[in-house]
């Protein structure tokens, strides 16, 4: 989830 | 996602819109850097890995493949459209971008969040984004006369950079964990190189008179 959090903008 | 986030992005859509609409229009790309456009198209490709392993929205689904695909047309239109291609001034265009993408790429290999391919290529395009816009200012820096729609195109750049800080900020003061040193700082790095644009631009709009950059 962290991951996913961590690149969540563009 | 927050109003500022948003914002950002549209602006930066809007710059790629803008560009896009000045080549179409125009048949030229005079005043673009052909080499900014070259490392955005870059930036996205490695940035952009993610598509095939995380999922995050439709919303950043289907941006990443527009900012994919828009940076790919630009740089087609600029070396391929036989038109396009003969407004463009090489003389011009001479920033030594590859610098830029080697060091990008070195400090991606010592700074960055874990030791795997697509974070490294992740903090790669983090800085070598930061970067990208140097040849296209040294280009308006050196031809002095900055027409409207380019002015525009750097402008809605900045902005959308801008709108990322108080994107940032806001987050930073509304998440407990929010913590991405590598994106922060490489951001306002970023954002200050615009800082001299920015200021002639606004001199130009106050006075009502065209864009021109000191030499």
């Amino acid at each position: 989830l962290e991951k996913i959090l961590y690149h969540d903008e563009l | 996602m927050n109003i500022f986030r948003l914002a950002g992005d549209m602006t930066h859509l809007l710059s790629i819109l803008v560009l896009l609409l000045k080549i179409y229009a125009t048949k030229s790309c005079s005043g673009v850097s052909r080499k900014t456009q070259e490392l955005y198209a870059i930036v996205f490709l490695a940035r952009y890995l993610d598509l095939f392993t995380d999922f995050i929205s439709v919303y950043n689904t289907f941006m990443k493949i527009v900012f994919i695909a828009s940076s790919l047309a630009i740089v087609w239109c600029i070396r391929v459209h036989p038109m396009v291609k003969r407004s463009y001034d090489k003389d011009l265009d001479t920033f030594r971008h590859y610098l830029l993408v080697a060091a990008s790429f070195l400090l991606a290999l010592f700074l960055h969040e874990k030791f795997t391919f697509l974070e490294i290529f992740w903090a790669f395009s983090i800085y070598l984004e930061a970067v990208a816009i140097l040849p296209q200012l040294v280009l308006l820096q050196r031809s002095g006369n900055v027409d409207n729609l380019t002015g525009q195109y750097v402008f809605f750049l900045g902005a959308y950079r801008g709108l990322y800080i108080l994107n940032w900020i806001y987050r930073y003061l509304t998440e407990p964990r929010f913590t991405r040193w590598i994106a922060c700082v490489s951001g306002v790095v970023q954002t200050a190189l615009y800082a001299d644009f920015f200021y002639y631009y606004f001199i130009s709009w106050k006075n009502n008179s065209k864009l021109k950059l000191p030499a």
